[in-house]
């Protein structure tokens, strides 16, 4: 089940505060969030991180690989 | 891990976008 959290999906809320957690300068790697959240698949994983781009959560960084959160600092 | 220049510009460039689609996501929930 992947109900909704204000607005965001169980998936979603987790890819996005795991991003929100990382304080690298290039931002959080897509297989450290694989290796950290290991109930979710890379296609999920992928799924969400293009949805919390496309609503402007998150943002790349030095590639198309690295995330970072617009919230906060 | 130290960023260049051209990353960093790169990386405040993609930030204002985002949040710009940010801004215009929240307002067509109004």
């Amino acid at each position: 089940a992947d109900s909704s959290i204000n607005g965001l999906t169980a998936h979603q809320s987790q890819v996005l505060n795991l991003i929100k957690a990382c304080r690298d300068a290039q931002g959080m790697n897509i297989n450290e969030i694989k290796t950290k959240l290991k109930g979710m698949n890379m296609s999920a994983i992928k799924q969400a991180v293009e949805f919390l781009s496309n609503e402007g959560h998150i943002y790349s960084t030095v590639d198309e690989d690295h995330f970072k959160s617009t919230d906060g600092d | 891990v130290c960023l260049t220049e051209d990353q960093k510009r790169k990386i405040e460039e993609n930030r204002i976008k985002a949040l710009a689609r940010r801004a215009e996501r929240l307002a067509a929930q109004q």
